[in-house]
């Protein structure tokens, strides 16, 4: 049964914007046009997962919450 | 160690940095001092150096900024990001960003340490990018250590050292490098079990095992900033759910994430001789109360219920423990066994037949 939406709502806003300010790169400019954005926001997230050495799902599982919500460098993890 | 996209790099080693505003939560000496700590981390490690300039356009402006500061990227407010840096280069290049809204600090674990953020905003200010390393100073994640403990990891040095070159010195700098679990060579300074968990520590670390999740590597900061990094020995007290550390001739007693008021002790407290200055290894075995405490030959036996140290001790650990010692580096009790850790060694030792029954890797115990 979908429990909580209004929070996974939130978690989705915060997990999109987490992606989007740490792991936008040239990747996203060149992806097919025909990519929907949840292919391009799992890519994304794979590759944080990957980053930090989390369990690489593409999924904002509770572990990649938690490290998504640590205190952290501005600076984008990928790319310039 | 990652370099930024292009490989950006001062052309000169000579750096000029300014400090154009300060934090209400610190003194300004306190600022200009963790500055300068933080810029002595790199010039330690490299050939760079840094010169203050109190006017005019300095390489690296540092400055404490709010919400939409104008450079495309807004602080967000307290936590989240907490400052941000640009690669080297003309007008905004070089330059470092705090977010006022956090709440800084210059030592202890209260608000974010201002040294520790600096230090790795200069590494991006440098033309480092971040480390996927969780131990490098470079990782984007913000992890409290003792300023005055702090060592640069090896990471950093030669991430730095792979755009400025070594040092001009025949001694070049070495710093703490994140341990591997499955490097053949891991070997561990103290291990403990606690509420079904193992904890496994190595320097400024540890592993967590849980029974039901991954193997996971953390700080020993992150749970207890308190408490000091190389741990030598420690032990489950079943007694009273508690964790037991040793370091030197201290002691520090955790129940869960919280270090028991009053701690650190002294080890002679226990019952230990003035002669005893370490101890290696300990366990305690739930089932008579008694923990065995490990120092070079010898061993101690305590009652945890009388709380004494008993008589008739130290023996010789060969004596009891045959084909184990002289020298543990961590002990732990697991399923009726008793496990020594012993360099890239693990014993396991039958205390029914009083033999060692099987040698194994240590990291066996890391799923390795």
């Amino acid at each position: 049964a979908p429990v909580d939406l209004v929070r996974n709502d939130v978690d989705m806003n915060f997990v999109k914007n987490y992606l989007n300010n740490y792991y936008s790169s040239e990747d996203e400019a060149i992806a097919p046009f025909y990519y929907d954005d949840n292919v391009t926001l799992a890519e994304k997230l794979k590759k944080m997962q990957q980053f930090f050495g989390l369990e690489v799902t593409g999924n904002p599982d509770s572990e990649t919450l938690a490290v998504m919500k640590k205190p952290r460098c501005g600076v984008p993890d990928l790319g310039t | 160690f990652t370099l930024t996209d292009g490989n950006p790099k001062w052309k000169r080693t000579n750096i000029t940095y300014r400090i154009l505003n300060y934090t209400p939560d610190m003194h300004q000496s306190d600022v200009d001092n963790a500055i300068k700590k933080a810029l002595e981390v790199w010039s330690n490690a490299s050939p760079l150096t840094f010169k203050r300039l109190y006017d005019g356009i300095a390489d690296i402006m540092i400055s404490f900024e709010v919400r939409d500061h104008r450079d495309n990227s807004p602080f967000d407010g307290p936590n989240g990001i907490l400052a941000h840096a640009f690669q080297p280069g003309d007008n905004i290049g070089g330059d470092v960003h705090f977010d006022e809204e956090e709440s800084w600090s210059s030592k202890g674990t209260r608000g974010y340490n201002l040294f520790i953020v600096a230090a790795h905003e200069l590494g991006h200010s440098m033309g480092l990018s971040h480390s996927d390393d969780a131990g490098a100073l470079m990782y984007p994640t913000y992890s409290y250590t003792e300023p005055h403990l702090f060592r640069l990891p090896q990471d950093d040095i030669d991430g730095i050292q792979a755009i400025y070159g070594k040092l001009d010195n025949p001694v070049q700098p070495t710093g703490p490098t994140t341990p591997k679990a499955c490097d053949p060579r891991t070997t561990f300074d103290a291990v403990a079990s606690i509420r079904g968990e193992m904890m496994f520590f190595k320097g400024r670390q540890f592993w967590r095992k849980h029974p039901q999740l991954d193997l996971e590597l953390y700080f020993i900061a992150l749970f207890w900033p308190n408490l000091p990094s190389r741990i030598e020995a420690a032990y489950e007290n079943y007694e009273k759910d508690q964790l037991v550390l040793f370091k030197g001739n201290q002691y520090w007693v955790l129940n869960g994430y919280d270090i028991q008021y009053g701690y650190p002790k002294s080890i002679y407290h226990l019952g230990f001789p003035k002669t005893v200055k370490k101890i290696d290894a300990a366990f305690s075995d739930p089932e008579s109360g008694k923990t065995y405490f490990f120092v070079g030959n010898k061993y101690w036996r305590y009652d945890e219920i009388r709380q004494t140290m008993e008589a008739g001790y130290p023996k010789n650990i060969a004596q009891t423990f045959k084909g184990v010692g002289p020298k543990i580096d961590a002990a732990l009790q697991h399923d009726g066994y008793v496990y020594f850790f012993q360099g890239t060694k693990v014993l396991q030792f039958n205390p029914n037949s009083r033999r060692v029954q099987s040698v194994q890797r240590s990291n066996t115990w890391l799923n390795c």
